[in-house]
């Protein structure tokens, strides 16, 4: 199973994240 | 040679001809993955090779729903006390669940594999980061990330799919009242982005099947809409992913809107084969996996109703729903 999120933010919101890696539930997943 | 023989040969003579044409097209696909392998060990950019539309048909043939329906049957049935170590051990070794975080750590507690694939995680097992705004909403990997750009929205790099057939029609404003930006949208993306100086981001999170499957509020938001569609239901594993363009957009899934401090918020939460269920706590109506529905439909619900003008407020990290087998 998958989940998509989709927003709008600030131009300027930055992932913090690198395609592959493993996340869990609670961490970040980017900053304004 | 007696009629016996002579059918049973015509039978068995398609069969070499379907195994050599099966090979020799194995062998072609396999030679030319090779092939991609080798540039990319050079640093050449190979593009993914995407499933043509005979192949996709080929596959949506397979009654995905009806196997996904019965191995949900399958894992409702509660098992033996002595069976539930030794079958909840070998999912737990073969897709590397780590049972210390579980809630309930006794394997013989879970009657079924139904119930084990619903546990839930020890509270202190996932701290919610406080300093950020948006955090993951489920254990996974990362499959895609990023801006979206020209309405398609990348499953994996290189793979895309429309950002209108995913959301489906825009007609969901209503209900979250947004207050969009006066000048005209050019397109669906703009549409969405209600605010001057906002883009449009997204998040793929595939949830492996050892993981927890359980999924809970990326940030403080107040959900104003659900939006079902009806779907196959594919694998979405990452190698899927890259083979198959619109994956997401195949697939039964749960599109969930509304509003957060910076505007426009959706999670959507997309089945597969052998998670074919999904539950939205707060929503009892929702039903998924039903045997039967119309293909390209989708059903509409409002969280916003007249004593409720706010929809269902969500906190960061509050429970929110969850993927079932079957």
């Amino acid at each position: 199973s998958t989940i998509v999120l989709l927003f709008e933010a600030p131009k300027d919101f930055t992932f913090n994240l690198k395609a592959g890696q493993k996340i869990r539930y609670g961490e970040p997943l980017g900053t304004m | 040679r007696n009629p016996a023989s002579l059918g049973l040969q015509a039978r068995v003579r398609p069969l070499p001809i379907l195994i050599a044409t099966g090979s020799g097209y194995m062998g072609y696909d396999q030679y030319g993955r090779y092939k991609d392998r080798e540039l990319e060990s050079k640093g050449i950019e190979v593009p993914p090779r995407i499933a043509n539309e005979a192949q996709v048909a080929l596959y949506k043939t397979i009654p995905t729903r009806l196997l996904s329906r019965a191995w949900g049957r399958l894992n409702q049935v509660d098992l033996p006390t002595w069976l539930r170590k030794p079958i909840y051990s070998l999912y737990i070794w073969t897709f590397g669940v780590n049972m210390k975080e579980a809630a309930v750590e006794d394997l013989h507690q879970y009657r079924n594999l139904g119930e084990f694939f619903r546990r839930k995680l020890k509270p202190q097992a996932r701290p919610v980061c406080d300093s950020h705004c948006v955090i993951s909403p489920a254990d996974g990997k990362i499959l895609h990330f990023g801006r979206v750009k020209n309405c398609e929205v990348e499953q994996v790099k290189g793979v895309t799919y429309s950002l209108e057939t995913f959301l489906g029609p825009h007609t969901w404003a209503e209900s979250i009242a947004l207050n969009r930006n006066e000048d005209d949208p050019t397109n669906f993306q703009d549409i969405l982005v209600t605010k001057e100086g906002n883009a449009l981001f997204h998040c793929v999170v595939y949830l492996a099947p050892g993981d927890y499957h359980c999924f809970h509020s990326p940030t403080d938001w107040r959900v104003a809409h659900r939006r079902h569609f009806p779907g196959s239901l594919m694998s979405v594993n990452p190698g899927v992913a890259r083979w198959i363009k619109e994956l997401f957009c195949h697939n039964e899934r749960v599109v969930l809107s509304g509003e957060w401090a910076h505007g426009f918020f959706s999670l959507t939460a997309v089945g597969a084969t052998n998670v074919g269920s999904i539950r939205i706590y707060f929503d009892k109506e929702l039903r998924t996996n039903l045997p039967r529905y119309s293909k390209g439909s989708f059903n509409d619900f409002s969280y916003v109703s007249n004593n409720n003008q706010e929809g269902i407020s969500m906190r960061k990290g509050e429970h929110l729903g969850e993927f079932n087998l079957g």
